[in-house]
């Protein structure tokens, strides 16, 4: 099964 | 100091009607640039990026650079109550803690001004590189949100898959399966009703369709929408704001275990 991911997976805080 | 005038108030009614669900309260921040926000909902999953530059208001005063949160439930509140052909002028005082929204009616023969408390809120600032997308379809965005809408009554995801064929949405649920194709057609009357699909590499992500029918509640801004796709990057939504900007959603993707 697909799983949700988050978008600070990928850009970064800032 | 802040002052903003904008001609066409309906837009800011319409920027707030297609972001309130999405987000709660956020900051709005104003520079010599424009008035923009950036936030993130509440599960990270999904971000809105508004422009509206300081071009497209008829009037821009932004003494120094100024951040204003706000809860958007409660903005919208307001700005509903200025109607469709109203000017709307956004004031400030340095350091003030609200805000007013003033509106004009076009004939000048009713005014009204509505002020807002403003709140302190620890937002997260993400930093999104310019990237070279894989794919990018622009289509009309009426269309966008018929197929999102659709999709949504069979199945809770979307896959969205890009190739030289055209664009395909395809969802599944306990009920049945469903699949729209949408070719690329550059021979309508009108650009605006054309699906355009420029593709360097084929592309294929699945989405949340709760978002993205969120995201659609941006349609009535522009009558194109554009959805930028990369396999290794959040799908970009872009709804583009007539001669001022821009409201973008970023949404993150499922992937597979």
């Amino acid at each position: 099964d697909s799983k949700q991911s988050t978008l600070t997976r990928f850009f970064k805080k800032v | 100091m802040l002052e903003l005038r904008l001609v066409q108030g309906s837009l800011l009614k319409k920027v707030l009607e297609s972001i309130k669900e999405l987000v709660t309260d956020a900051n709005f921040d104003c520079s010599s640039t424009g008035f923009s926000l950036q936030a993130m909902d509440s599960s990270h999953v999904a971000l809105v990026a508004l422009l509206l530059r300081s071009e497209g208001f008829e009037h821009y005063r932004c003494d120094r650079n100024m951040s204003m949160g706000m809860n958007l439930n409660n903005m919208a509140k307001m700005l509903k109550c200025a109607g469709n052909d109203d000017i709307i002028t956004i004031k400030a005082d340095d350091g003030g803690d609200t805000v007013t929204f003033m509106f004009e009616s076009p004939t000048q023969d009713k005014i009204s001004d509505f002020e807002m408390k403003l709140m302190d809120i620890d937002s997260e600032h993400l930093g999104i590189p310019e990237a070279e997308y894989h794919a990018i379809v622009k289509m009309p965005s009426s269309e966008f949100a018929r197929i999102c809408r659709d999709l949504s009554s069979i199945g809770d995801t979307v896959v969205i898959s890009v190739t030289k064929e055209g664009v395909k949405f395809s969802t599944k649920g306990d009920i049945g399966s469903a699949n729209i194709v949408c070719r690329q057609n550059t021979s309508v009357d009108k650009p605006e009703e054309a699906t355009v699909i420029d593709m360097n590499e084929p592309v294929s992500l699945t989405f949340a369709l709760r978002y993205m029918n969120s995201f659609t509640k941006a349609t009535p801004l522009s009558n194109t929408v554009s959805i930028s796709l990369s396999n290794e990057l959040p799908v970009v939504v872009e709804y583009k704001i007539a001669e001022m900007g821009y409201v973008r959603f970023y949404l993150a993707p499922k992937i597979e275990e």
